[in-house]
């Protein structure tokens, strides 16, 4: 489907950095163009909400010879890119998540790639590959088998 | 729907 940059420059009116935000998302959809993006209230640990734009869909994570889609949302906040995505896997109704060194029980993502997150060397798409490849090493979520 | 990858993930090992 066709990235629609207007309607993202809507959607990030109130983004400090909108153009660079939209260009870099423009990218993005240049590597990933099926993930899905829209605009929601994401709650912080504080309690306190935010209109903030999120992009969800998979990532193709090889494991064991087969690739399998991990679905993934990543929440872009107001200040990108001088603040790193929040990530968070997607499990579906039939998925479990394996808690380890990159993520927890709520499905939240940690990585270097976070932590370390300064613009502009941090991207993205820098991201998302960092996301794969410790995906591959330690895959976080399994099909929970039918009864 | 923009024709997404279905989400998939391998199974879980007892």
């Amino acid at each position: 489907m066709e990235f629609d940059c207007e309607e993202l420059r809507r959607l990030l009116a109130k983004y400090k950095f909108r153009d660079l935000t939209v260009e870099e998302l423009k990218n993005v959809n240049m590597f990933y163009p099926h993930f899905r993006y829209s605009l929601d209230t994401y709650v912080f640990k504080d309690s306190s909400q935010r209109d903030l734009l999120n992009f969800t869909g998979t990532i193709p994570v090889m494991y064991q010879g087969n690739t399998y889609n991990i679905p993934i949302c990543l929440w872009i906040l107001d200040s990108h890119p001088f603040a790193p995505p929040i990530c968070f896997l997607k499990p579906t109704a039939n998925m479990g998540i394996s808690v380890g060194k990159h993520v927890d029980a709520q499905g939240r993502i940690y990585l270097p790639y976070l932590q370390n997150w300064s613009h502009p060397k941090s991207v993205i798409v820098g991201l998302i590959k960092e996301m794969i490849a410790k995906f591959q090493e330690e895959l976080p979520l399994y099909s929970r088998s039918s009864s | 729907l923009n024709g997404g990858t279905i989400p998939t993930a391998p199974p879980s090992y007892t």
